[in-house]
Protein backbone atom coordinates (compact mmCIF):
# COMPACT_ATOMS: atom_id res chain seq x y z
CA UNK A 1 0.00 0.00 0.00
CA UNK A 2 1.28 3.52 -0.95
CA UNK A 3 -0.51 6.92 0.59
CA UNK A 4 1.31 10.50 0.40
CA UNK A 5 -0.98 13.25 1.27
CA UNK A 6 -0.25 17.18 0.88
CA UNK A 7 -2.42 19.49 3.00
CA UNK A 8 -2.26 21.92 -0.39
CA UNK A 9 -2.44 20.54 -3.82
CA UNK A 10 -0.97 23.91 -4.82
CA UNK A 11 2.65 22.39 -4.74
CA UNK A 12 1.81 19.53 -6.47
CA UNK A 13 0.46 21.39 -9.03
CA UNK A 14 3.51 24.12 -9.54
CA UNK A 15 6.21 20.95 -9.58
CA UNK A 16 3.72 18.88 -12.55
CA UNK A 17 4.02 22.58 -14.49
CA UNK A 18 7.97 22.48 -13.70
CA UNK A 19 8.55 19.23 -15.80
CA UNK A 20 5.50 18.57 -18.10
CA UNK A 21 6.95 21.09 -20.78
CA UNK A 22 10.42 18.35 -20.44
CA UNK A 23 8.82 15.05 -19.93
CA UNK A 24 5.86 13.72 -21.41
CA UNK A 25 5.72 10.44 -19.28
CA UNK A 26 8.06 9.87 -15.90
CA UNK A 27 8.49 6.80 -13.30
CA UNK A 28 7.98 7.83 -9.87
CA UNK A 29 9.61 5.78 -7.32
CA UNK A 30 8.59 5.43 -3.83
CA UNK A 31 10.05 4.13 -0.83
CA UNK A 32 9.58 4.79 3.01
CA UNK A 33 12.49 7.92 2.53
CA UNK A 34 9.94 9.47 -0.12
CA UNK A 35 9.02 9.97 -3.84
CA UNK A 36 11.93 10.36 -6.70
CA UNK A 37 11.66 11.30 -10.56
CA UNK A 38 14.36 10.47 -12.76
CA UNK A 39 14.08 10.92 -16.52
CA UNK A 40 15.88 12.47 -19.21
CA UNK A 41 13.98 14.94 -21.74
CA UNK A 42 13.26 13.24 -25.46
CA UNK A 43 16.30 14.66 -26.81
CA UNK A 44 18.63 13.45 -24.40
CA UNK A 45 20.03 16.93 -23.74
CA UNK A 46 19.04 17.82 -20.42
CA UNK A 47 17.58 15.32 -17.57
CA UNK A 48 15.25 16.09 -14.58
CA UNK A 49 15.53 15.28 -11.25
CA UNK A 50 12.88 15.10 -8.41
CA UNK A 51 13.61 14.28 -4.79
CA UNK A 52 10.29 14.89 -2.21
CA UNK A 53 11.28 13.36 1.10
CA UNK A 54 8.68 11.12 3.32
CA UNK A 55 8.91 13.03 6.46
CA UNK A 56 7.43 16.72 4.56
CA UNK A 57 4.51 14.93 3.51
CA UNK A 58 1.15 15.34 5.91
CA UNK A 59 0.81 11.08 5.55
CA UNK A 60 3.16 9.04 3.95
CA UNK A 61 2.81 5.20 3.77
CA UNK A 62 5.02 3.01 1.36
CA UNK A 63 4.69 -0.92 2.41
CA UNK A 64 7.06 -2.11 -0.41
CA UNK A 65 9.07 0.00 -2.83
CA UNK A 66 6.86 1.11 -5.51
CA UNK A 67 7.75 1.96 -9.71
CA UNK A 68 4.70 4.02 -10.84
CA UNK A 69 4.87 4.75 -14.55
CA UNK A 70 2.46 7.89 -15.00
CA UNK A 71 2.12 10.07 -18.07
CA UNK A 72 2.47 13.68 -16.80
CA UNK A 73 0.33 15.44 -19.35
CA UNK A 74 -2.34 12.95 -17.78
CA UNK A 75 -1.54 14.03 -14.11
CA UNK A 76 -1.71 17.43 -14.65
CA UNK A 77 -4.91 17.50 -16.27
CA UNK A 78 -6.06 15.72 -13.05
CA UNK A 79 -4.37 17.89 -10.80
CA UNK A 80 -6.23 21.04 -12.87
CA UNK A 81 -9.30 19.49 -11.19
CA UNK A 82 -7.82 19.88 -7.95
CA UNK A 83 -8.61 23.50 -5.76
CA UNK A 84 -5.43 24.82 -4.47
CA UNK A 85 -6.25 24.77 -0.91
CA UNK A 86 -7.51 20.87 -1.79
CA UNK A 87 -5.84 18.06 0.68
CA UNK A 88 -4.45 16.13 -1.96
CA UNK A 89 -4.02 11.89 -1.43
CA UNK A 90 -1.95 9.75 -4.06
CA UNK A 91 -2.74 6.06 -3.09
CA UNK A 92 -1.72 3.15 -4.89
CA UNK A 93 -1.97 -0.56 -4.24
CA UNK A 94 1.20 -2.81 -4.01
CA UNK A 95 1.46 -3.95 -7.90
CA UNK A 96 -1.21 -2.62 -8.92
CA UNK A 97 -1.64 -1.06 -12.53
CA UNK A 98 -3.75 2.35 -11.36
CA UNK A 99 -2.98 5.34 -8.90
CA UNK A 100 -5.60 7.40 -7.52
CA UNK A 101 -5.16 11.01 -6.88
CA UNK A 102 -7.80 12.20 -4.04
CA UNK A 103 -8.73 15.91 -3.02
CA UNK A 104 -10.62 16.74 -0.47
CA UNK A 105 -12.08 20.59 -0.08
CA UNK A 106 -11.24 21.98 3.28
CA UNK A 107 -14.22 21.83 4.69
CA UNK A 108 -14.73 18.16 3.82
CA UNK A 109 -17.59 18.52 2.02
CA UNK A 110 -16.66 17.59 -1.48
CA UNK A 111 -14.48 14.77 -2.54
CA UNK A 112 -13.20 13.52 -5.82
CA UNK A 113 -11.32 11.13 -6.64
CA UNK A 114 -9.37 10.44 -10.19
CA UNK A 115 -8.05 7.36 -11.50
CA UNK A 116 -5.37 7.17 -13.71
CA UNK A 117 -4.05 3.94 -15.86
CA UNK A 118 0.08 3.60 -14.90
CA UNK A 119 2.46 2.98 -17.63
CA UNK A 120 5.41 0.76 -18.03
CA UNK A 121 8.46 2.08 -18.71
CA UNK A 122 11.46 1.11 -19.90
CA UNK A 123 13.55 4.39 -18.38
CA UNK A 124 17.33 4.43 -17.98
CA UNK A 125 18.66 5.89 -14.81
CA UNK A 126 21.83 8.03 -15.05
CA UNK A 127 24.03 8.08 -12.11
CA UNK A 128 24.78 11.09 -11.20
CA UNK A 129 28.97 11.74 -10.03
CA UNK A 130 29.38 13.96 -6.85
CA UNK A 131 30.83 16.80 -8.14
CA UNK A 132 32.75 20.02 -6.45
CA UNK A 133 31.85 22.29 -8.87
CA UNK A 134 34.07 25.33 -9.84
CA UNK A 135 31.52 28.17 -9.68
CA UNK A 136 28.04 28.14 -7.48
CA UNK A 137 25.64 30.76 -8.08
CA UNK A 138 22.84 32.03 -6.18
CA UNK A 139 20.39 34.05 -7.54
CA UNK A 140 16.45 35.21 -7.41
CA UNK A 141 14.92 32.68 -9.51
CA UNK A 142 12.86 35.22 -11.34
CA UNK A 143 15.46 37.11 -12.24
CA UNK A 144 17.08 34.30 -13.70
CA UNK A 145 14.12 33.21 -15.90
CA UNK A 146 13.78 37.00 -16.87
CA UNK A 147 17.68 36.78 -18.26
CA UNK A 148 16.66 33.24 -19.92
CA UNK A 149 13.78 35.07 -21.86
CA UNK A 150 14.78 38.54 -23.05
CA UNK A 151 18.48 36.68 -23.83
CA UNK A 152 16.59 33.92 -26.07
CA UNK A 153 15.34 36.31 -28.36
CA UNK A 154 18.95 37.04 -29.49
CA UNK A 155 20.50 33.27 -29.86
CA UNK A 156 19.71 29.92 -29.21
CA UNK A 157 22.44 29.83 -27.14
CA UNK A 158 23.72 31.72 -24.17
CA UNK A 159 27.15 31.85 -22.81
CA UNK A 160 27.26 31.99 -19.09
CA UNK A 161 30.56 33.14 -17.56
CA UNK A 162 31.14 33.33 -14.07
CA UNK A 163 34.12 35.14 -12.10
CA UNK A 164 34.66 36.24 -8.70
CA UNK A 165 32.98 39.74 -9.73
CA UNK A 166 29.91 38.22 -11.14
CA UNK A 167 28.24 36.50 -13.54
CA UNK A 168 27.82 37.29 -16.92
CA UNK A 169 25.28 35.94 -19.54
CA UNK A 170 25.86 36.42 -22.87
CA UNK A 171 23.99 35.81 -26.32
CA UNK A 172 24.51 36.69 -29.85
CA UNK A 173 23.12 36.46 -33.23
CA UNK A 174 21.92 37.69 -36.56
CA UNK A 175 19.86 40.54 -34.24
CA UNK A 176 22.41 41.66 -32.74
CA UNK A 177 23.91 40.62 -28.66
CA UNK A 178 22.92 40.73 -25.29
CA UNK A 179 25.13 41.40 -22.05
CA UNK A 180 23.30 41.50 -18.63
CA UNK A 181 25.67 41.28 -15.86
CA UNK A 182 24.95 40.19 -12.13
CA UNK A 183 27.56 41.83 -9.45
CA UNK A 184 27.64 39.64 -6.57
CA UNK A 185 25.20 41.55 -3.70
CA UNK A 186 27.35 43.48 -0.96
CA UNK A 187 24.69 43.85 1.50
CA UNK A 188 22.46 41.16 1.71
CA UNK A 189 19.04 42.90 3.81
CA UNK A 190 16.70 40.21 1.85
CA UNK A 191 18.38 36.56 1.16
CA UNK A 192 15.90 36.17 -1.37
CA UNK A 193 16.71 38.98 -3.43
CA UNK A 194 20.86 38.01 -2.81
CA UNK A 195 23.08 37.38 -5.76
CA UNK A 196 26.04 35.09 -4.21
CA UNK A 197 28.78 33.44 -5.76
CA UNK A 198 31.04 30.63 -4.61
CA UNK A 199 33.83 30.29 -7.02
CA UNK A 200 36.98 28.14 -6.90
CA UNK A 201 37.82 28.43 -11.05
CA UNK A 202 36.07 30.86 -13.04
CA UNK A 203 34.15 29.10 -15.58
CA UNK A 204 32.52 29.81 -19.18
CA UNK A 205 30.01 27.59 -20.28
CA UNK A 206 27.45 27.62 -23.77
CA UNK A 207 24.02 26.47 -23.24
CA UNK A 208 21.21 26.22 -25.56
CA UNK A 209 18.23 29.09 -24.47
CA UNK A 210 15.82 26.61 -25.12
CA UNK A 211 16.49 24.10 -22.21
CA UNK A 212 17.01 27.34 -19.54
CA UNK A 213 13.91 28.60 -20.37
CA UNK A 214 11.89 25.13 -20.04
CA UNK A 215 14.07 25.22 -16.16
CA UNK A 216 12.47 28.22 -15.47
CA UNK A 217 8.89 27.17 -15.37
CA UNK A 218 10.03 25.71 -11.71
CA UNK A 219 10.12 29.71 -11.05
CA UNK A 220 7.01 29.45 -8.94
CA UNK A 221 8.53 27.06 -6.52
CA UNK A 222 10.99 29.07 -4.56
CA UNK A 223 12.17 32.65 -4.95
CA UNK A 224 16.04 31.48 -5.44
CA UNK A 225 17.69 29.29 -7.89
CA UNK A 226 21.28 27.64 -7.71
CA UNK A 227 23.62 27.52 -10.67
CA UNK A 228 26.42 24.63 -10.24
CA UNK A 229 28.70 24.51 -13.21
CA UNK A 230 31.99 23.38 -13.60
CA UNK A 231 34.60 23.22 -17.14
CA UNK A 232 32.91 20.53 -19.72
CA UNK A 233 30.56 19.09 -17.20
CA UNK A 234 26.13 19.80 -17.47
CA UNK A 235 24.61 22.69 -15.85
CA UNK A 236 22.70 22.36 -12.75
CA UNK A 237 20.06 24.44 -11.84
CA UNK A 238 18.08 23.67 -8.63
CA UNK A 239 15.21 24.68 -7.24
CA UNK A 240 14.55 23.59 -3.72
CA UNK A 241 10.86 23.02 -2.87
CA UNK A 242 10.23 24.60 0.59
CA UNK A 243 10.60 21.26 3.13
CA UNK A 244 9.33 19.32 0.73
CA UNK A 245 12.34 18.38 -1.59
CA UNK A 246 14.10 19.70 -4.47
CA UNK A 247 14.19 20.08 -8.18
CA UNK A 248 17.05 19.48 -10.12
CA UNK A 249 17.49 20.03 -13.71
CA UNK A 250 20.99 18.95 -15.48
CA UNK A 251 21.81 20.64 -18.49
CA UNK A 252 24.62 19.23 -21.09
CA UNK A 253 26.45 22.35 -22.46
CA UNK A 254 27.17 22.98 -26.33
CA UNK A 255 30.93 22.35 -27.44
CA UNK A 256 32.76 24.15 -30.44
CA UNK A 257 32.80 21.85 -33.08
CA UNK B 1 29.28 27.00 -34.39
CA UNK B 2 28.73 24.74 -30.93
CA UNK B 3 27.67 21.32 -31.15
CA UNK B 4 25.23 20.02 -28.57
CA UNK B 5 26.52 17.01 -26.42
CA UNK B 6 23.97 15.05 -24.91
CA UNK B 7 23.72 14.32 -21.48
CA UNK B 8 24.42 10.55 -21.42
CA UNK B 9 27.93 11.76 -22.22
CA UNK B 10 28.32 12.68 -18.68
CA UNK B 11 26.54 10.42 -16.34
CA UNK B 12 26.84 7.00 -16.28
CA UNK B 13 24.12 3.99 -16.81
CA UNK B 14 23.17 3.15 -13.55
Amino acid sequence: MFEARLMNATILKKILDAVKDLLNEGTFDCSDSGIQLQAMDNSHVSLVSLTLRSDSFDKFRCDRNLSMGMNLGTMAKILKCANNDDTVTIKAQDNADTVTFMFESQNHEKVSDYEMKLMNLDQEHLGIPDTDYSCVVRMPSMEFARICRDLAQFSESMVICCTKEGVKFSASGDLGSANVKLAQTSNVDKEEEAVIIEMQEPVTLTFACRYLNAFTKATPLCNQVQLSMSADVPLVVEYRISDLGHIRYYLAPKIEE
Amino acid sequence: MSKQTSIENYFNKA
